[in-house]
C-alpha cells in the first residue's frame, strides 16, 4: 500500500484519497492518480468547481456540450451515483473502473443491465428498448420500417426474455450476455490499461511513494 | 436445401453501435 504523504493532500483537497480508490478498484495508485489529471481537466473545462456537470461531460466525450443524447444522459446519470447532477473524482474513479479490462464480468453485466433499464424499473422492457434503438437510427441517419423494427424487437426479446413477460429481468439479461459477448464490447476501454501513459503529468504531482505499495 | 432464412440482428448489437455509448472520447486528447 503506497504512503500518501500529507502534502499531497493539497493536490487531493477534498477528493477521495488515491490510495483509498485504488485499494477499491482495478488501477494502481498511480493510475488513479493519473485519472486526476483527466478529471481535472474534464471538471476544469466550463465551470472551474472540482466537479464535472453534464455539460462537462459531453464536452470531454463529444467534444460538443450541447449534444443532448439518451444515451449519454443515461450514462451521465450512472456516473452521477450520488444523483448530485454532478460526479465527484471518487464516483469518476469507480465508474470507470466497471470499463477497466480487468473488471469482473459481472459488474459489467450489472453496469449494462442498468444502462438499458432506462426507467429503472429492475427490468429492460420493449419500449425502452425500441426507444433506443430509433434513437441509434437517427443518430446513425438509418431509415427502418416500423415492422422492421418491430421484427427486430421480436426477435430480441424472443430470444432474451425466457419467460415471455414481456420484459428482460437481471438474470435473463446475464444469460443473454454470456450467449451474446459482443454485447459487453462497450463496457471495456483497452485505453485504461495505458491511462498513465496517456497522462504523463501525473508524475509530477504524485506524491505517493509506489515503492511501498 | 436448408432455408435461407435470414439472421437478425439483435436490437442490443444495434444499440452498441451508438457513438454516445463509446467513452474513448474522454482519452482521445
Amino acid at each position: 500500500m503506497g504512503c500518501f504523504h500529507s502534502t499531497a493532500a493539497r493536490e487531493f483537497s477534498g477528493h477521495e484519497n488515491p490510495v483509498k480508490l485504488a485499494s477499491e478498484t482495478a488501477f494502481s495508485v498511480s493510475e488513479v492518480e493519473a485519472l486526476f489529471e483527466l478529471f481535472k481537466r474534464i471538471s476544469s473545462s466550463v465551470v472551474d468547481d472540482g466537479l464535472i456537470n453534464k455539460e462537462e461531460f459531453q464536452l470531454a466525450l463529444f467534444q460538443n456540450r450541447k449534444k443532448e443524447n439518451l444515451f449519454a444522459n443515461r450514462i451521465f446519470d450512472l456516473f452521477d451515483v450520488k444523483r448530485k447532477g454532478v460526479i465527484d473524482f471518487g464516483d469518476f474513479v469507480r465508474s470507470l473502473n466497471v470499463f477497466h479490462p480487468n473488471a469482473s464480468l459481472e459488474d459489467k453485466t450489472d453496469f449494462s443491465f442498468r444502462l438499458y433499464d432506462m426507467d429503472c424499473t429492475g427490468f429492460i422492457e420493449r419500449q425502452e428498448v425500441k426507444q433506443m434503438l430509433i434513437a441509434l437510427l437517427c443518430e446513425s441517419e438509418m431509415k427502418l420500417a416500423d415492422d422492421t423494427i418491430e421484427m427486430i424487437l421480436d426477435q430480441t426479446f424472443n430470444d432474451a426474455d425466457v419467460d415471455r413477460d414481456g420484459k428482460i429481468d437481471k438474470t435473463e439479461w446475464s444469460d443473454f450476455v454470456i450467449k451474446n459477448p459482443s454485447l459487453l464490447k462497450i463496457m471495456t476501454l483497452p485505453y485504461l490499461r495505458d491511462i498513465t501513459t496517456t497522462f504523463p503529468s501525473f508524475v509530477f504531482n504524485s506524491e505517493v511513494d509506489e515503492i511501498a505499495t | 436445401k436448408g432455408s435461407d432464412s435470414p439472421t437478425i440482428i439483435n436490437a442490443f448489437q444495434l444499440i452498441g453501435m451508438s457513438s454516445f455509448l463509446d467513452l474513448s472520447g474522454f482519452f482521445e486528447l
